[in-house]
């Protein structure tokens, strides 16, 4: 599977519709201090189901809706859309029944009730389904492909014991 | 299991040296267990040697040499269990121009398999991109993308 | 004591603020105590609100933003007890083009009271100093200066 | 007190005699990753006395002293010579003794047998001499006029306990 494109709404300091293409192999993301780089990150953890990325910058549930500025209202609730294309030939499956489009749509809506919903290719499923989805399809291991900022730092400074948690995640 | 974790260990101490040799240029490295008889208990230490230097505890080694160790070894970790994609943010902070440009060939190289998405402030980084995307925050509080081809 | 610490507490963060507006052109700041009951025995959480956002812990800041406030506070303790020279260690790693021009400025104008060394890997912050030290390790292991005045 | 240059010889990746002058207001240390700017600033702290710069990177005496490559045999010594100069006109004293000099130079010695050596205007003296002398020269204060790399960082992941030790030890 590789990315094709990212939408988002109320994500975060994305409070307005936003779309962002994967077109090429290599992309870059800049801007100025504070822009919302590393929320376009949590983004794509956050549609793949990871729960941890930066989670140390605040827990709670509304840490990823659109908290509102003194000229915006906070927003209700958060999705991120996720399109990959299918590069390979074999089967994707979800929840047993056949994918047959090249095109696969991964989202997940955030409500300020706390309610969650995921869906694939538009179809409401379980966050197990989709996390299931993403480990047959070779996407089950987002947590190794993304490294946050801070990560590196927080690698050396982790206890020898905590370190060696990320090789056993891994075997 | 005892098997599992040694065969990812071993798996993963050979990419990292593979990365870590591409990114310094030379040198040597590798993740050591701190207790050979409790392997599935005990913490892992890293070593490093940057080409001409001795090989010592990551610790040990300069701020930018540290971070370029670890971004190897979480690439090894990436290479044992890929995913097709690879999204990096600022993980080029704290290298110098050598080291950055080390780093971009080892990404152009990687790209033919894998798709990878960067956020930087790095002007090399951003030569290597084919696609750009601006985050701004014109209106205070609200990111928007401005998107570049090149 | 109560009294040296409040003082000490009430003058850090009128710098805190002061030192904060000059390197984000604006927004406001402050480090509050965690029990206004126990001033000598509990914690102290820094707050802070760059131009048009709103005040929030640091820890919820950008990567750019918690660097360059938690800079200000060491700066506002640094003014407190001055010592006429200052000496920086890549403070300005993650900073943007604006935020650096903005530490420069603030370099600038505290160098006719206190002196600064500073390293960086920085164009922009390189190009404020009149004298500028290159360190190398041409024989592995071992450094060697080469000095340049400008 | 202004700093006019450091001298050091055997101080960490300085195995030669090494001099920087400081004639200006800003000076910058420039260079690539790993070659010695962090030990050059190491070596500012070590020789006013600063015991715990950088402790993070290994805590034993010989840190600090040149440890040797394939082609050089390590050191016996690390020294650091600080050169400064008075800019006010109160009295400075050392040890009850009056210094009239303009120029003042302060020298720290470790031996690999762990012994340490102080120095004030080439006067042997024991560290409290010089931190006092730092302390009344308003040099006493180092420990906040230097921000190593990392402190930043440190701070931020500090628990807010540990952040007050920082105003504590101002006040
Ligand atoms: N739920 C939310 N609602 C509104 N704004 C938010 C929300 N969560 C985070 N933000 C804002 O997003 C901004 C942080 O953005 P981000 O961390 O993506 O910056 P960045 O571009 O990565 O910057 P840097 O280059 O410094 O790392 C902060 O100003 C923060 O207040
Ligand atoms: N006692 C010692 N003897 C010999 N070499 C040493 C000693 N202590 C440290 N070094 C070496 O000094 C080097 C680190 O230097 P330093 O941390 O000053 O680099 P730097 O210029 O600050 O790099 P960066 O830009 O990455 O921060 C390391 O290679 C380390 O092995
Ligand atoms: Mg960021
Ligand atoms: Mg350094």
């Amino acid at each position: 599977l590789q990315l094709e494109a990212l939408e988002l709404v109320g994500f975060k300091s994305f409070a307005g519709k936003t779309r962002v293409v994967f077109p090429e192999r290599i992309t870059a993301i800049i801007g100025p201090n504070g822009c919302g780089k590393s929320n376009l990150f949590d983004a794509i953890g956050w549609v793949l189901g990871e729960q941890s990325a930066r989670s140390l910058r605040g827990q709670k549930m509304d840490e990823f809706i659109f908290g509102g500025t003194k000229k915006r209202k906070r927003s209700g609730l958060a999705e991120v859309k996720l399109h990959l294309k299918r590069t390979g030939e074999e089967p994707l499956f979800l929840s047993g029944v056949e994918l047959d489009s090249e095109e696969v749509e991964i989202s997940r809506r955030l409500y300020r009730s706390g309610e969650s919903h995921y869906f694939v290719n538009q179809r409401r499923c379980r966050l197990m389904d989709v996390q299931r989805f993403l480990e047959d399809s070779g996407l089950g291991y987002a947590g190794y492909a993304m490294i946050a900022q801070g990560k590196i730092d927080s690698f050396l400074t982790a206890k020898p014991l905590d370190r060696r948690q990320i090789i056993e995640e891994a075997a | 299991s005892r098997a599992l974790f040694s065969e990812a260990f071993e798996a993963v101490n050979l990419n990292f040296k593979e990365v870590f040799q591409k990114l310094f240029g030379g040198g040597d490295c590798g993740m050591r267990l701190l207790d050979e008889e409790e392997i599935l208990e005990c913490g892992i230490d890293l070593y490093a040697q940057p080409p001409g230097k001795r090989l010592q505890n990551v610790m040990l080694l300069s701020g930018g040499e540290k971070a370029l160790t670890v971004f190897a070894l979480l690439i090894a970790i990436f290479m044992f269990r890929p995913s097709g994609f690879c999204v990096l943010d600022e993980v080029d902070a704290p290298l110098d121009d050598a080291n950055v440009r080390r780093f971009g060939t080892l990404v152009e190289e990687m790209s033919n398999q894998t798709q990878f998405i960067i956020v930087t402030h790095n002007k090399r980084t951003m030569e290597m991109a084919r696609a750009l995307h601006g985050v701004t925050m014109e209106e205070p509080g609200v990111s928007k993308v401005i998107s570049a081809q090149i």
